[in-house]
This record gives C-alpha cells, structure tokens and sequence, in this order.
C-alpha cells in the first residue's frame, strides 16, 4: 500500500520520501526567544499508510542544544491537540504538560483506505530568563 | 549570548511502518 509522512509548520507540511523529516530552529527563533523570554513552535505531522501497515514515528529532539540560547533555555517537547494550543499566549513555563512518550502510532495496522491523512500535532515550548 | 551565532537545532520524526503483528 502507499505510506506518506510529512512534517513541518501547520498547513505546510512536506512530504519526507524517506520516512525521516526534521523542523528546525536557529538563530531567528533564537532572537525570538531572546526577545520576548518564551517561544513556541508547532509542528503538524501528517500520516498516511494503506493497506494493513501500520505507521509509527518517533520524535528526537537534538541531543546537545549546545551553549547558545536554546543551551541556556528551558525546553519541552509534547503533543498537543491543535496548533492553537502551542502559542506563547496560552503556554507558561507554569503550565506545561507532564513529560509524555515522545513517540506516536497515527495509524494502526488494521485494514485503512483511507487516502486523507492522520494529522498530529507537537509543540516545542523554550522559556529564556535571560 | 548572541542569537545570530546560534546554530541550527534539528527535531527528528522518524516514522516506520509495521504489519499487523508486529510491534510498532
């Protein structure tokens, strides 16, 4: 059956052929964060697998953010239900979710023909104090 | 700390697939 997986900003997702894509953030995100001590980044996963495979992914944040801005930050990585719910305005260092698997199974090996996608979302949420 | 000297951070999605059966 056909599998797709694509990743990237909501409503901009791009396809990842391999089955492995990444978002990135560098130093305007950084300024961001600097800026204004908190930063949020959604990320809109899209999944599709037909036939009877099912479809896994995993989420790796890096595994040094180094010793810039983001090294020097507070950071969480957790899904969220909408992009809605991953805006500075409605987040807090307060208010984060407890820590989750970062790990997913949009689609189950059951049986699917369904052409649309699976969508999901996650949220990377830094709080700088500067 | 200067943001423009910051470097590029990758998050990885990897995704597999899986038969039934078979642990995701």
């Amino acid at each position: 059956g056909y599998q797709s997986f694509a990743v990237g900003a909501p409503g901009a997702t791009v396809p990842a052929p391999t089955g492995t894509a990444v978002r990135t953030v560098g130093p305007q995100e950084a300024a961001k964060l600097v800026r204004d001590g908190e930063l949020a980044v959604p990320v809109q996963v899209d999944s599709v697998s037909q036939g009877n495979k099912g479809l896994h992914y995993v989420v790796s944040p890096p595994e040094d953010w180094g010793s810039g801005v983001f090294g020097s930050a507070d950071i969480a990585l957790f899904p969220v239900a909408s992009p809605r719910d991953c805006r500075t305005e409605v987040l807090s260092p307060q208010s984060l979710p407890e820590p989750s698997g970062l790990e997913s199974t949009p689609v189950p090996s059951t049986y699917s023909t369904s052409t649309g996608p699976v969508t999901e979302h996650w949220c990377l949420y830094a709080s700088h104090d500067g | 700390l200067d943001p423009a000297a910051e470097p590029v951070h990758a998050i990885t999605f990897t995704s597999t697939t899986f038969r039934p059966g078979e642990q995701p």
